[in-house]
């Protein structure tokens, strides 16, 4: 029976029997792409199984991704700077031959919706490559840089175009994430708002390998 | 597992058959997050001759069934197989905890053939 559910496992595309460890919650996205595709009505065409329509990409497996990334530097951050932080996304469940075609992250902020923005609540954030092991080195260019208000409670980045290819070098994805105050912004608390980053993570879709062949056909 | 038949009086033909798998029954149920399980049915029933148009026969099974009523000893009957299947998706734990959302082809029983 177990070489019979080793061989079921394959070709559902696992290569064991998933055994997890801690039951961690489903990321809300997951569980509302799940409910519509169990109630949305059967199409008339044949839907085309190897396309995430939520994202209009290509692809049939999406996972969410915890940082298991740490804050940088240990000590306060100084000056105009505000936060520092390495974000670290362990890519190794995604399979040989699986092709990455979508990449958000994605930073949650745990802010008082109610109270509006002031003055000097407007911040910058910057993101760089990074590898797992530090900052990135001083002159690099960043992936992408934004300006946004306190107010926010999430924030979405399209990654796509940064991993080039959709290739994920060594399995990892490592950032380094800054926020820094922005212009105009209040003398005595420049840096209000950065300290409420909850939690980050990183949303993949990928084209697994017999999708590939079937679009390839 | 297979579910109770409907009231109505079973037909011998080809046809697709209730079917709930519960992935518990397979021992799943600590890995699959959703769904417990899904009606994936399956096909049974007789492929006679003279075939009849509603049973989405191919030319190939309707010479099989003129061979087969020659010579049934020698030439079996065609097979009532699946001839349309829908996908489903799976929400499950991978191997390193991560959640993921699949979706995977051909999982569910929708009509069969001969």
């Amino acid at each position: 029976l177990s070489r019979q559910e080793s061989s079921l496992l394959k070709s559902l595309g696992l290569s064991a029997k998933p055994s997890p460890k801690s039951a961690v919650p489903v990321p809300p996205v997951l569980w509302r792409m799940f409910q519509r595709r169990k109630t949305q009505p059967r199409p008339q065409e044949e839907p085309d199984s190897c396309r995430v329509e939520e994202f209009n990409v290509p692809g049939n497996i999406v996972r969410v991704f915890a940082d298991q990334g740490r804050f940088l530097p240990e000590g306060q951050p100084r000056g105009r700077l505000c936060l520092r932080k390495l974000l670290f996304f362990n890519l190794s469940a995604l399979e040989e031959g699986e092709r990455l075609t979508m990449a958000q992250l994605e930073l949650q902020f745990h802010h008082n919706s109610y109270q509006p923005p002031g003055p000097g609540q407007v911040l910058e954030l910057r993101l760089y490559p990074a590898s797992p092991r530090g900052p990135p080195q001083p002159g690099r260019r960043p992936l992408l840089e934004r300006s946004f208000v306190r107010m926010h409670k999430s924030l979405l980045f399209e990654l796509s175009a940064a991993l080039k290819d959709g290739k994920v070098p060594g399995g990892d994805l490592a950032l380094v994430l800054e926020i820094s105050a922005g212009d105009g912004g209040s003398p005595r608390s420049p840096c209000a708002g950065s300290d409420a980053l909850a939690a980050t993570s990183l949303l993949a879709v990928t084209l697994g390998r017999r999708c590939r062949a079937r679009r390839r056909r | 597992s297979s579910a109770p038949s409907p009231a109505v009086s079973p037909s011998p033909l080809c046809k697709p058959r209730r079917l709930y798998i519960s992935f518990s029954d397979v021992g799943w149920e600590n890995w699959i997050i959703a769904p417990q399980g899904y009606l994936a049915n399956y096909c049974g029933g007789d492929c006679p001759f003279p075939l009849a148009a509603e049973l989405n026969s191919t030319n190939h099974a309707v010479l099989q069934t003129m061979v087969h009523s020659l010579d049934p000893r020698g030439t079996p009957q065609p097979c009532c197989v699946p001839v349309r299947l829908s996908p489903i998706s799976i929400l499950y734990y991978d191997n390193s905890d991560n959640v993921v959302l699949r979706h995977y082809e051909d999982m569910v029983v929708d009509e069969c053939g001969c």
